[in-house]
């Protein structure tokens, strides 16, 4: 008990304790735990080795480990900050963090910033803002001409490339989804709020005295 | 609204692969 961790919780590379991830975050202690049980099924799905690996993070998203997909690809990076090829307890709890509602809408901000700035030259080119078009094209089978395509670019450009440049700096960025909230829809998950409802088992491998900090 | 009405940011958060809600479903 107490916050040493368990023999079984140390095969965990990167487990941290609940109480520390809950004081660094947005969740509570029990969230962190619930998130552990999250944790556990979704890094035991292929290789039981404690970790998430992409493919088994594209399973998890998927519920398809063959699918290969642009945003999927882009979001692991994102959360594998140390980038290790893969994800330990820490990052996952970190990287939900910003997607929890309380979570501050700077961090969402600059999340999905990162998210689309696929070469990470700190602007969004229109060149990535295309293949992330082409890449939407191939996933939903939607058919656009290449012409449409030019009109939507031609479009989002002229609305977020405030100073024209050809590219999107944070402050236009951080103002284009001010103006349009709904882009920052995908930032925030509502399951979140009911983790604990939604893994309860995490109650019978709590290793915290007081659970309900 | 029609696609071409839509801003690209619009069209690409309808990805499935953006959709990180999937993660939470048993």
């Amino acid at each position: 008990m107490g916050c040493f961790p368990s023999r079984a919780r140390r095969q965990y590379p990167g487990y941290e304790d609940p109480v520390v991830l809950a004081s660094q975050t947005a969740f509570s202690v029990s969230e962190v735990e619930a998130l552990f049980e999250l944790f556990k099924s979704i890094s035991s799905s292929v290789v039981d080795d404690g970790l998430i690996n992409k493919e088994e993070f594209q399973l998890a998203l998927f519920k398809n480990r063959k699918k290969e997909n642009l945003f999927a690809n882009r979001i692991f990076d994102l959360f594998d900050v140390k980038q290790k090829g893969v994800i330990d307890f820490g990052d996952f709890v970190r990287a939900l963090n910003v997607f929890h509602p309380n979570a501050p809408q700077e961090d969402k901000v600059d999340f999905s910033f990162k998210l689309y700035d696929l070469d990470g030259t700190g602007f969004i080119e229109r060149k990535e803002v295309k293949q992330m078009l082409i890449a939407l094209l191939y996933e939903s089978e939607m058919r656009l001409s290449d012409e449409t395509v030019e009109l939507i670019l031609d479009k989002t450009f002229l609305e977020a490339d405030v100073n024209q440049d050809g590219k999107i700096d944070k402050t236009e960025w951080a103002n284009f989804v001010s103006r349009n909230p709904s882009l920052l829809k995908i930032m925030t998950l509502p399951y979140l709020r009911d983790i604990t409802t939604t893994f309860p088992s995490f109650v019978f491998n709590s290793e915290v005295d007081d659970i309900a900090t | 609204a029609a696609p071409a009405l839509m801003n690209a940011f619009e069209l690409i958060s309808t990805s499935q692969g953006l959709n990180l809600g999937t993660l939470f479903e048993k």
